[in-house]
């Protein structure tokens, strides 16, 4: 068990590495492990250096900045340890668009091996999506799907009706 | 293991019978506040065997059955089945696709079946155990959880490697 | 000081109930005084029953009403009592476009007495405020302010840069 | 009482002497993750006396120095002022504006000065006491804040409450 934690632990430290540059063009992002309490496994530290700056705490982040520290962590146990799927909930709420043209590019690359599915009200990420699927409350305090399909650049990314289920 | 299909009755604002099918790919759930996306990921993470009602955003198990709107009753039973693909054998069963069903009744009596035959809860459990999946894993991250691991303690990320190791 | 809180109180919950209807159009929002722990002075409830639902707990409601139910409250305190000036960071990143409008409507009310600062990434709440500046890092790691001025529907609502302060 | 300019140097990502001035109605700060508006509130709240340096997101009173990048040094002095109208004497002094200014060294020393003239911290924080103002109250609502009323227990949003009375 030792062995293999030690594996993960090398293999998600450097694909977290490769993730964060990707998506903060540059910077060092690596993982540590940490002696926390007297006697207990050592802990795991998240090391962020942003491109240009001094390595400064994870506190000090903006809110944009810790999200995308966290999502090249999941990104990257999602790449070292694949799942079938995966379901996000407006994980990239926090980013402008510059942010969030990055986030979509990973999540392209992850879809690659893994089912993604995303919960999203940023039209960014909505023009990303191979499919799309509008929940509705016709019936005030009852939800029913309605699928949609996104036509591009006709009337700035609103998602048309196409059917209802 | 990716999704197939997904069926609620009864489950939080998913009243009457409602149908997903799910894709390759990247799928995007839109729609207005309060229209019932994060309860379709609710839906999810129960099918696949959660058994804390707080991380289901209730304080009782019986909370997720439909309550009941100014024009319509409450419902006595909640059921979601979600549909996998089973291909490659990740679910050691021997069908190429694998159902698992869960319903509850007001009181908190569950029941549990497996493409159709009834199980216990346990089975369901298992049944994803080796898979890394379960309702809590780093594949699935909820609505407003994105920054959870940078706000865990060291030791609380170690876990988090661990479970994926 | 005990007459002032109660009058506070009173004058609190009926406001809240006010704005409360309005950014959900119906429904009914209000404050209770419940007993908490023993011999400690009565604790501050917060009621929200949504239109056309039964009343449910405030751990049920969706990211997005949450944060409607907050600002509601949050408005209310400062209608009662007023204060020269507040500020904003990223308060309404949860909310959809029609519940933006909402809010800003809410906004607008508010900076007929009081001076508004919002920090925003939303084009809605841009395109509601009287004054832009941006914060640009044109040298890394370094802040600059310009001063913007927010040129309607001409492209999509992204301000243009006026002069560099 | 409104803002009228806020000037800052050194302090955190604004190293070069930066000026604000504030207008009447509703002011929007917009701008890219990371660029520095968030930083733009804590220097308000500083100057309006906040002396817990985990609400700046730091963990010592220098930590919102300048930190220095690949290509500027660190600086050893932060230094924010912060103007007010003063028309209506809410402030208990003599002026039509008044000028709250702070200053930090690398050791953690503090200079005050209040219209120019030196002073303690305290005189700053007595200044605003009356006022609710100082640096947490429910007119600041920091980055992913809005709903902290809403975690908060019973109690501890009478508190709240009993603030604003
Ligand atoms: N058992 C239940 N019966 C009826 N309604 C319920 C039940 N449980 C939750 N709800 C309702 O579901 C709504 C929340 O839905 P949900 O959280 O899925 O919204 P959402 O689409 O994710 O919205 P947002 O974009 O704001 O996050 C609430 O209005 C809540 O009252
Ligand atoms: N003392 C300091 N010296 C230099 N840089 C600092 C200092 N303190 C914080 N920073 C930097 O300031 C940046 C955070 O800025 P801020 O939180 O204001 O961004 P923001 O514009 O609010 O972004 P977002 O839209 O993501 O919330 C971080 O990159 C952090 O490294
Ligand atoms: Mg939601
Ligand atoms: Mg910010």
């Amino acid at each position: 068990l030792r062995v293999r934690f030690d594996q993960t632990f090398v293999e998600v430290d450097r694909e977290f590495g490769r993730l964060f540059q990707q998506l903060f063009e540059g910077g060092q992002g690596s993982l540590e492990l940490v002696e926390d309490e007297l006697g207990a496994e050592p802990g795991l530290e998240v090391i962020a250096q942003l491109p240009g700056k001094k390595r400064r705490s994870l506190v000090a982040l903006s809110g944009g900045e810790r999200v995308l520290v966290a999502l090249a962590l999941i990104f990257a146990m999602l790449r070292v340890h694949p799942s079938p799927f995966c379901i996000f909930d407006e994980v990239e709420a926090a980013l402008d668009d510059e942010n969030t043209r990055r986030f979509t590019g990973l999540l392209r690359d992850l879809a690659q091996q893994t089912q993604v599915l995303i919960i999203t009200h940023n039209k960014g990420t909505m023009a990303a999506a191979d499919v799309l699927y509008g929940v509705t409350m016709q019936e005030l305090g009852t939800s029913s799907l309605v699928s949609l399909r996104l036509v591009p650049s006709q009337n700035g990314g609103e998602p048309e009706p196409r059917e209802e289920l | 293991m990716q999704l197939r299909r997904l069926e609620l009755v009864g489950f939080k604002t998913f009243v009457d019978r409602t149908e997903l099918e799910f894709h390759p790919g990247i799928t995007a759930i839109v729609g207005p506040n309060g229209s019932g996306k994060s309860n379709l990921m609710d839906g999810i993470r129960w099918a696949l065997g959660e058994t804390n009602a707080r991380l289901l955003r209730g304080s009782r198990m019986d909370d997720i059955i439909f309550a009941g709107t100014a024009s319509r009753r409450p419902h006595s039973l909640a059921r979601v089945s979600l549909t996998l693909e089973n291909g490659a054998g990740d679910l050691p069963l021997e069908f190429s696709e694998v159902t698992v069903s869960r319903a509850v009744t007001r009181g908190g009596e569950g029941e549990y079946a497996i493409n159709g035959l009834d199980c216990r809860l346990r089975d369901i459990q298992m049944l994803f155990l080796g898979t890394g999946l379960g309702g809590r894993s780093y594949a699935l991250i909820g609505q407003g959880e994105v920054d959870a691991v940078l706000r865990a303690t060291p030791l609380e990320r170690r876990q988090w490697l661990e479970e994926a190791a």
